[in-house]
């Protein structure tokens, strides 16, 4: 028997806004820590790794381990019938073929009760090595995403650099091109990009920003995000999730022929 | 031109 209580709804919502378009179907993992999930998307060019762990969750139980085979686009419609702060109760028995959701009200004086069918998925499970980092970029999770998208309209690809002064992020295109680069010490002042830098060896690397769009959905569940960037090995993208867990995505970096 | 690399190369199967 597996069963998580969510204070409220509304992580479980981010969680899927922020994994429903790289994935369209993946295995929820349960055990006695909590509920992982990791998945590729369809072209194998990006990770998601989602931790949540059982005792930082208002309640949370799972006798023997359980992967839960889950179509993200049917869990958003059901997560839509919740609202934001209606407390959230995902439940499945061992052998289930369905996973059962009971939203409660903020008053109690609501109960509503879904059920959705689950799926044989047959995933790959990749094993991710430790890394030791050349450079990590911790930012606002909001200039992020403001940058992933103004350089969008430029560009299909972003390259990276980050050495002694900060990180940069470059876009060419058809049409011209575009930069943005962040000051890795701060002024105190309020406003400033308030980025922190852990350097050890300056990096250049080329990322497709489609993906990033995809990741930069994440934002409506921390404030921050951190970069992570090594010559050669894939871009780690993390937004923690409070004290419950993170979310991270992997990106393939583009690599000259 | 740059190559879009596959993650499996970089990550091995579990």
């Amino acid at each position: 028997m597996f069963e998580a209580t969510f204070n409220q709804a509304s992580i479980l919502k981010q969680v899927l806004e922020a994994t429903k378009d790289l994935v369209n179907d993946a295995n929820w993992d349960c055990s006695a820590e909590g509920i992982a999930l990791q998945a590729m998307d369809s072209s194998h060019v990006s990770l998601v790794s989602l931790s949540l762990r059982g005792d930082e969750l208002a309640s949370y139980r799972c006798e023997n381990q359980i992967s839960l085979g889950i179509n993200m686009n049917t869990m958003t419609k059901i997560l839509k019938c919740a609202e934001n702060n209606d407390r959230t109760i995902i439940r499945a028995d061992d052998d289930a073929d369905v996973m059962v959701f009971v939203f409660e009200s903020e008053g109690r004086d609501k109960t509503s009760k879904y059920e959705m069918k689950l799926m044989d998925i047959d995933s790959e499970h990749l094993g991710i090595p430790e890394q030791e980092y050349s450079a990590t970029v911790q930012m606002s999770s909001k200039e992020f995403s403001r940058i992933v998208r103004d350089l969008s309209t430029i560009g299909e690809n972003v390259e990276i650099t980050v050495d002694k002064e900060g990180i940069t992020f470059g876009a060419k295109g058809e049409s011209g091109s575009g930069t943005v680069s962040l000051k890795s010490n701060p002024s105190v002042d309020e406003g400033s990009s308030n980025i922190t830098i852990d350097l050890t060896d300056s990096v250049k690397l080329n990322f497709a920003l489609r993906y990033l769009t995809f990741f930069t959905k994440a934002a409506p569940l921390s404030d921050n995000v951190s970069l992570s960037l090594s010559a050669d090995v894939p871009l780690m993208v993390e937004y923690a999730i409070g004290d419950v867990g993170f979310i991270r995505y992997y990106l393939a970096p583009k690599i000259d022929d | 031109g740059e190559a879009q690399r596959s993650l499996t190369l970089f990550f091995r199967r579990a």
